[in-house]
């Protein structure tokens, strides 16, 4: 379905750096916006057609697989690394 | 290339292998092989920076100890926070370097079939593996086309012999380790390359366009929607809770959050909350749209006309300035140049419609001490009438239509934290200059 298709494009955009992290203690509501900007970034990236959709390609490139570290190394995540870490 | 930020202050580094891929799952690759095929991995890395890799048996104390790159297949939850996920979809990862436990640890997913130059339907190991000691060396993903450091699996690179780095690749490890038989690591500067330095520290004065827009006022459209107020004006819309804060200081885009609405809308005139339903009215133009929430119903826009708005001298209105519910009365009220309109909420034929009181328009002068032609008017707090009009709104009391004096008070102070004007204090008499200026925030 659609939704499930989106929710599960959210989730690997928050995995591989291109959304920021959900954070545990406060409720965060990606925008639309924000949501069509990092799959611009992850098509560029990826090197495919850059149209802020999840198309037929970006999807494809979506399931192929890959390396689990994320692409776009924040300071969100870097932190959140050290935080586990200790 | 991209770089992790970090790397080994060493160049002779140890590894070793602590597990090995599920002979039932990737029958074909016997230990030997894997040790052979993470050597010439390795080899990749070596071959173009002074870095020497020395293998240790994994029984070893060292290894177990503080060997610096640890090979291990594993599966699913496996206590380094980055499970996998069976075959497919995640293939391995590896630590970047540093002086914590995990430095440099490459785990590789044992759920996949792992072959050396098998088919397409098996996972090539030596080329996972020159990608996942790419990080363990200091490497982070590159999106150029070649570089073994893309994040995506692209089939077997061709035979280990051989193989040679893209040169992203070969500059990405020699800008930490240097080139090999040359100099210093790393060229001049033996350190990992620093960030260009920050741009000196802007004024704290708001330069930000959004902020003037949203403190000059003018809106196009004022709404009490649900408790909380929009402010809408070009393209952008603000909004301001129950309890007084604004969402965000900066504005949002109409056509992100409304959905529906024509590409490149840029202005609506007015729009309101309906009663019965809460639907939410959008006027623009000659058309109108019903909103269930934040998304325009099929079969909309539809013509104004259909509302059946004529002037007194007769014309059909072809716009609308202004519309709300009166809390004094329920009744839904339309403003158009200087003329309102009053109607009942109909729901004969289970659709919502709009019955037009007689004997309107009437002028929008009734309403006493608030602008004629105003931007919008909401129903607010304790059921009282809030006109706006650029940068100013009227309050009319509960049902008031005629008060003798309503002061009018500042939008951009009242509801859009923006700070107030200066106050002039009362200057001296200066007989010198009679005419004293003073600057407000706009001067």
């Amino acid at each position: 379905a659609p939704t499930d298709q989106y929710s599960r494009a959210v989730d690997w955009l928050s995995r591989y750096g291109y959304l920021p992290p959900p954070d545990p203690r406060a409720s965060k509501l990606q925008t639309k916006e924000g949501i069509e900007k990092a799959i611009r970034v992850m098509q560029r990236y990826g090197g495919v057609h850059e149209t802020g959709v999840l198309d037929s390609e970006t999807l494809k490139l979506m399931s192929t697989p890959r390396c689990s570290l994320p692409d776009i190394v924040g300071s969100e995540d870097m932190l959140r690394r050290r935080r586990r870490k200790r | 290339y991209a770089l992790s930020g970090l790397k080994w202050h060493k160049t002779d580094l140890t590894w070793s292998v602590h597990s090995y891929p599920s002979p039932s799952l990737s029958p074909g690759l016997p230990n030997s092989l894997v040790d052979n095929i993470l050597t010439h991995a390795l080899k990749a890395w070596s071959d173009a920076a002074p870095l020497n890799f020395r293998w240790l048996p994994s029984d070893s104390r060292v290894a177990a100890a503080g060997g610096d790159i640890r090979v291990s297949f594993t599966s699913m939850f496996h206590d380094d926070g980055y499970p996998f996920d069976g075959q497919g979809g995640t293939l391995a990862h590896a630590f970047f370097p540093g002086r914590n436990d995990m430095a440099g640890d490459t785990h590789f997913d044992d759920d996949e079939i792992w072959s050396y130059g098998g088919s397409s339907s098996t996972t090539d190991l030596f080329t996972v593996a020159v990608h996942e000691f790419g990080h363990a060396l200091g490497l982070s993903h590159s999106s150029s086309d070649p570089s073994i450091m893309r994040p995506y699996y692209q089939g077997p690179v061709g035979d280990i012999q051989n193989f040679m780095l893209a040169l992203d690749d070969k500059q990405a490890i020699q800008q930490l380790y240097g080139v090999k038989d040359e100099g210093p690591p790393g060229g001049v500067d033996p350190e990992i390359p620093r960030l260009p330095s920050p741009p000196p520290p802007r004024p704290t004065q708001p330069s930000d366009p959004s902020f003037s827009e949203r403190c000059q006022g003018g809106f196009d459209a004022v709404a009490n929607i649900r408790g909380e107020v929009f402010f809408f004006k070009g393209a952008h819309f603000w909004r301001t809770k129950q309890d007084g804060s604004l969402v965000s200081l900066n504005p949002a885009q109409i056509k992100n959050f409304w959905i529906g609405l024509p590409p490149g809308t840029n202005k609506v005139d007015a729009v309101y909350e309906r009663k019965s339903d809460s639907k939410i009215i959008f006027f623009i133009g000659s058309q109108y749209w019903v909103f269930k929430d934040t998304v325009a119903m099929a079969g909309y826009p539809r013509p104004l006309s259909e509302w059946g708005m004529r002037t007194k001298s007769g014309a059909l209105v072809e716009s609308v300035d202004a519309a709300f519910i009166w809390a004094h009365n329920g009744k839904t009220y339309l403003f158009s140049n200087g003329e309102f309109w009053r109607f009942d909420e109909s729901h004969g034929s289970g659709e919502v419609t709009w019955l037009q009181a007689p004997d309107y328009p009437r002028s929008n002068s009734l309403w006493g001490g608030v602008p004629s032609h105003m931007d919008d008017v909401i129903t607010w707090g304790e059921g009282d009438s809030y006109f706006f009009k650029d940068n100013h709104y009227w309050v009319l009391k509960r049902g008031g239509l005629n008060q003798d004096v309503v002061t009018p008070k500042s939008i951009a102070v009242d509801w859009l934290r923006c700070p107030a004007p200066p106050t002039t204090p009362a200057a001296p008499a200066n007989p010198r200059h009679p005419k004293e200026c003073s600057c407000d925030i706009k001067g």
